[in-house]
């Protein structure tokens, strides 16, 4: 299974939470406005961060994240 | 399988519970208002609790955490 | 497959009881209003049970536990 | 796969029954009006048996037992 | 994947039959007006016999047993 | 994956014909009138056979047998 | 997965061809009109011929073969 | 999964084609008109082809092979 | 999984080709008008080729190959 | 799974690329306007891409590709 | 699973994230306008990017990424 970003302004973040005992930040990538990435959860990625205005889509739908 | 929680407001707190004899909070993560975050249940995690205002979305639907 | 519990009112209750030959209670988490709990089974954990009022849904619908 | 089993008067009493070549009551669970209750079958359970009336959710549907 | 089972009368009997070679009645269980009962087929199970009026729901839909 | 048998007259036969190379009568099972039967395809079953009017749902549908 | 067949007539021969590198019959079944066997394809069993008038039902729908 | 073949004509043949590096006819059944067959791809057929005038029905549909 | 062609005119070729680090005919399967055949994907055959007029379906739908 | 092509004009290439660390052309099949092809994706072809004008049909609906 | 690319302008770029600890480029691959590219998820990709205008077609729907 994998979720779907467009970004909708520049420097969005998607940011992996590590899996297992602890929970980290280990890896950032930065979007453009128009850019989508798709990305799956794996054996080291178990959460995922959305910072900044982007278009997410998932199994259950399609979820708008928004700058502060 | 995953859940996805969008903050509607500043100070959201999603936290995960340990799997296992014992029930724990092992992590907790913060969520500015707008924010989006994706999280899978995993072999340390098997219990999440969602404190303030969010929309949380399931495989059975989306339901809305409330702030006291 | 997971459980989710919001609750309506500050106090309810949601309690673990242990998967195997003896039925006993291993963890009792307290939800205050608005609050939302998303709950899997697992090794330890072949049944729960809800007190005071919560809206709890599950893969066959949703259905409101009451306070006495 | 559980059941869902919500009490709609007190003293309902949900019977777990043995699995395998015999047939016993190992736990009997009772329920006050309004509480919920979500169980599994298990290695130990293989069958169970309501008394009281009680909204019960399943796979296939939903069904009221009855008390005397 | 269970049977549910509801009387629709006192007396109604619920009759396990061994899986195996051969084919006997292991286990025969009576419920009376209004109780509710969730069986499985098991390792020791194969089949069900219903005498007595009750309401049976399976996979394919629900079927009313009568009483001679 | 089960078969239910209703009997609609008395003396209907069901009978469980062996798995293998040959194909034999293993057991033969007689219904009164409003029984309800509800039988698997086994490790030592898999062919059925059924005399006399009876109502017997599987997974396609449900078809009436009849009496010569 | 299985094969309902209803004879509609006397006479109907469901006919067992054998797995594997040669094709022969093994088994000849002959049912009398109303009566019903249910057949599942087996270790043994990987085609199944039918003569006479009978209905006979699958995973895609019902086909009657009929008489010379 | 299997394919339904039901001959619309006399002299319908029905070709299992072999599994592996080569392709050879290992079998050929004849079917008269009104019979009905029913074929499933296995360990030794991995191919199968159907001449004269037949309606086959298999996972997508059914179609009609006619003669020359 | 399988595809199911039939020869819309004589001559029809199918193609299977190999399986494996390198990419060749392996065997072509020659069709007169009106005969069909259902073919699978296998060990040894990861790609099919169709020429000349025919109806091909496959679990997306049904497309015609056409004569130059 | 696989993936339905049907060139809509001479000159249309398929081309498979690597599976594993490298990502290269392993594979060009070239097609005649009207000739169909159905490849699936395999332990060594893990991305195609197509030139020239075809119409290409997979698991989620399909597409044209077109020429320069 | 995989993911369908139709390039709407020259210059198109896909590129493949390496599944592991580390998060870096291992391929870009650049379309021509008309070209379609099919991408699998495997054990060297578990994250893909898109620059440039394309119609990306995935199991949740499509999307159309934009150039700057
Ligand atoms: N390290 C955690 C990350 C995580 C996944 N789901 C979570 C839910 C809540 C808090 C943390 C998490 C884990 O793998 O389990
Ligand atoms: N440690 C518990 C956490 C838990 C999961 N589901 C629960 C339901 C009720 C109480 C606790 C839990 C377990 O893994 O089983
Ligand atoms: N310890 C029991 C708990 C239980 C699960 N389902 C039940 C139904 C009825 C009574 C008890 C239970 C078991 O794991 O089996
Ligand atoms: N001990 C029995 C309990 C049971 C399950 N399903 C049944 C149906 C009928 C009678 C008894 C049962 C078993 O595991 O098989
Ligand atoms: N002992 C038999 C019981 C049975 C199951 N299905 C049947 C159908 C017909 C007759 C007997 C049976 C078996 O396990 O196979
Ligand atoms: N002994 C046979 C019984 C059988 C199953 N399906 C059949 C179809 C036709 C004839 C016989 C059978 C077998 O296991 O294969
Ligand atoms: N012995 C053959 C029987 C068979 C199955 N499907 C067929 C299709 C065509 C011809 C023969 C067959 C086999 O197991 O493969
Ligand atoms: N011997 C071939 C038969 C075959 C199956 N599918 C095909 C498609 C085309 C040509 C031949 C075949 C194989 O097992 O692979
Ligand atoms: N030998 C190739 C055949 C093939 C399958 N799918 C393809 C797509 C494109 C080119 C070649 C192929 C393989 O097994 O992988
Ligand atoms: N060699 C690569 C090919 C590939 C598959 N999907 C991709 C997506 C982007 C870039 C390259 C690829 C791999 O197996 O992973
Ligand atoms: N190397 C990472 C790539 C990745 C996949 N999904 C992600 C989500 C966020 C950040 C990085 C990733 C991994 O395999 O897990």
């Amino acid at each position: 299974d994998y979720i779907i970003v467009k970004a909708l302004e520049n420097g969005v973040t998607i940011i992996g939470l590590t899996r297992g005992r602890d929970t980290k930040f280990h890896h950032t990538e930065k979007l453009d406005k128009g850019e989508v990435m798709i990305l799956q959860f794996t054996e080291h990625t178990s959460a995922m961060k959305f910072r900044g205005k982007a278009e997410i889509t998932h199994r259950f739908g399609t979820v708008t994240s928004e700058a502060q």
